[in-house]
């Protein structure tokens, strides 16, 4: 563990007993190194460690009892800070129904997520609308079925048209049929993709109001910050989603996209079934990130 | 061990965090610049392009070590067994794959070996369909193995050339999926009289250290023959195959480059050395 890690950089300090200046710095190697082997990015990493080092360089550790707690305690705490102290919920729309867009990489986990959401906030007492926007994938729309068949969720969809028609169409209907929150799933994109990102930033600009969610693998590595950037800069992001957290990835993906968007985690995907959400905890996610 | 008489710093420092930004793990991407400076030093170069091109060239040599070819079986079928973690494109590929010797002229079959997630046996069978080769279904939530067992008998009888075994995405940590996954390969082993002529590990490039676990966890499962790394269209650069390569010697023999048919390449050492920074 890192507290491990950072026993050991200062073990022979234990002689002298006070920490200098350079002892801080070197300690704050072993954090940077763990931050890198959790797939934070780089740059995210060296603006991170540069803060917990001004701090770490304070009188207070300098002169503490316990320098390796109290490098962990500012990490941890700072770490916590940056994720987003606490858990924000989904915006619901002021005037129903709730528009949510799921939108992301190629197999992120948008579909499936979209089949938890909509199960979660059932159970919450909305009356939701899941709706298959993804055109392209063979068997997309027979998947959003299956899932919402699952989760007892009426699944909106419309043949051949394209998705920023069958968006605006699952509005209408919702709005007739009482639905107060819409699930949009769309298709995996690459932030690069041109015409892809135009078509959600079009799926997006339909409503007055909506709540895009980001949706992000958490074993994605460096390359999470040119994604949340690129799809924060193009859409109105308004939550981003880390899934398969119930593997060994340590998720530093989260920080990164978290740092480059400002947007905060709303939610956590803990397994493939569909009752496998949970809200964002900032705390366990840090921990997991240090490892 | 920085401060070099000749090297800038800065300039190493820049190709360590460009190998990092590659998601090549930081314990290699260490070791390779180190092993840089030190033969820069040695043959007294300067030169910022040269010592990324002597970099590149380094890269290339530990991607260049193995044979990429595909493993044809003594005896028909040639069976591949398609593995890895949830929505990397193991289904994608394998269409992908029946494709490419499909239109070599070869008859093919897919095996829709992924019984539980929600509309996989759909998705296999439209790739299916578009490819133009044969299909062995089962009903949802079937046991994988006896429809990989059914599947290579079938092919035997129908005399079919290249079997490939779609099976559903299972991250390596869970215990019991990864004895699933080894069922359905000494199924498929037995059933062949031989091992899968290709166990093959499909990675997503945009995949970061976690990479270097999953490969780890699978191998040791059923003993990869290959990895095809998909998504590198996107600008993920797949550098965790160097670490792979440097601890697992598992050889990377396939690569995807889109969502299309013809969206596959065979691995070039040099286009990825290249590629990579
Ligand atoms: N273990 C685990 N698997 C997940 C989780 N979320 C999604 N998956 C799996 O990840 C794979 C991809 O999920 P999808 O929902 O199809 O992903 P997608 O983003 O809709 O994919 P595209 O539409 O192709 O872009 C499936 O096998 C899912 O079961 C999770 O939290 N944990
Ligand atoms: N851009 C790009 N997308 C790809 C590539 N390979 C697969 N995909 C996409 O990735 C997504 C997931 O592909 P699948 O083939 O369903 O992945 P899988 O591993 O079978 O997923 P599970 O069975 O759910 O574990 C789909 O949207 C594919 O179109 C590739 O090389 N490039
Ligand atoms: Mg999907
Ligand atoms: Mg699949």
């Amino acid at each position: 563990s890192l507290t491990d890690k950072l026993q050991k950089a200062f073990r022979h300090l234990s002689s002298r007993g006070k920490i200098g200046p350079k002892d801080v710095r070197d300690g704050l190697k072993e954090v940077r190194l763990a931050l890198l082997e959790a797939d934070v990015s780089y740059q995210v990493v060296k603006d991170f460690i540069r803060e917990v080092q001004d701090e770490a360089l304070g009188e207070k550790v300098l002169s503490g009892l316990n320098p390796t707690q109290q490098i962990v305690g500012i990490v941890h705490r700072k770490l916590v800070h940056l994720l987003g102290d606490a858990a924000v919920p989904i915006k619901l729309a002021a005037k129903p129904p709730t528009i949510i867009i799921m939108a992301g990489l190629q197999g992120s986990g948008k579909t499936t997520t979209a089949g938890k959401l909509a199960r979660y906030l059932t159970r919450q007492g909305h009356r939701v609308l899941l709706v298959a926007a993804d055109v392209y994938r063979p068997a997309a729309i027979e998947q959003l079925r299956q899932v919402g068949a699952q989760v007892e969720v009426e699944v909106f969809t419309v043949p051949d048209q394209s998705p920023v028609e069958i968006a605006r169409a699952s509005v209408k209907h919702a709005q007739a049929k009482g639905y107060d929150v819409v699930i949009i799933d769309t298709a995996g994109r690459l932030q690069i993709d041109q015409q892809m990102m135009q078509e959600v930033q079009e799926i997006e600009r339909s409503f007055d109001h909506t709540e895009t969610l980001l949706v992000i693998d958490a074993m994605t590595g460096q390359d999470a910050v040119n994604v949340a950037e690129e799809f924060g800069r193009k859409l109105k992001l308004d939550g981003l989603i880390l899934t398969k957290l119930d593997g060994d990835a340590r998720g530093g993906a989260a920080l990164s996209a978290r740092a480059v968007t400002g947007v905060p985690i709303k939610f956590m995907g803990v397994g493939e079934k569909l009752d496998g959400l949970e809200v964002f905890h900032p705390d366990r996610l840090a921990q997991r990130i240090l490892g | 061990l920085r401060g070099r008489s000749i090297i800038d710093d800065d300039l190493l420092e820049d190709l360590e965090e460009a190998l990092i930004q590659a998601d090549v793990s930081v314990g290699l991407a260490v070791k390779l610049t180190q092993e840089l400076a030190e033969r820069a030093e040695r043959e007294h170069v300067t030169d910022p392009e040269a010592l990324a091109d002597l970099l590149r060239k380094r890269v290339m040599r530990m991607l260049s070590q193995w044979d990429t070819t595909l493993h044809t079986g003594t005896t028909a079928p040639t069976t591949f067994l398609v593995l890895g973690v949830n929505g990397v494109g193991k289904t994608t590929s394998i269409a992908k794959i029946a494709h490419w010797y499909h239109s070599a002229g070869n008859k093919v079959m897919m095996v829709a070996a992924d019984t539980f997630r929600a509309a996989a046996i759909d998705q296999l069978q439209v790739w299916a369909e578009r490819v133009g080769c044969d299909l062995v279904r089962q009903q949802p939530n079937a046991d994988p193995a006896a429809v990989a067992f059914d599947a290579l008998q079938a092919a035997k009888t129908r005399g079919t050339q290249l079997v490939i075994i779609d099976t559903a995405g299972r991250l390596h940590t869970k215990v019991n999926l990864m004895e699933e996954l080894r069922k359905i390969n000494r199924v498929v082993e037995r059933e062949l009289g031989r091992p899968a002529d290709e166990r093959l590990l499909i990675m997503d490039a945009t995949t970061g250290q976690n990479g270097l676990n999953q490969a780890r966890q699978f191998h040791e499962a059923v003993g990869v023959t290959g990895i095809m790394l998909t998504k590198l269209d996107s600008t993920a650069k797949g550098g965790i195959v160097l670490t792979i390569a440097d601890e697992l010697g598992i050889p990377i023999k396939l690569v995807g480059v889109g969502e299309k048919l013809h969206d596959l390449q065979l691995f070039s050492a040099q286009e990825f050395a290249n590629s990579l920074f």
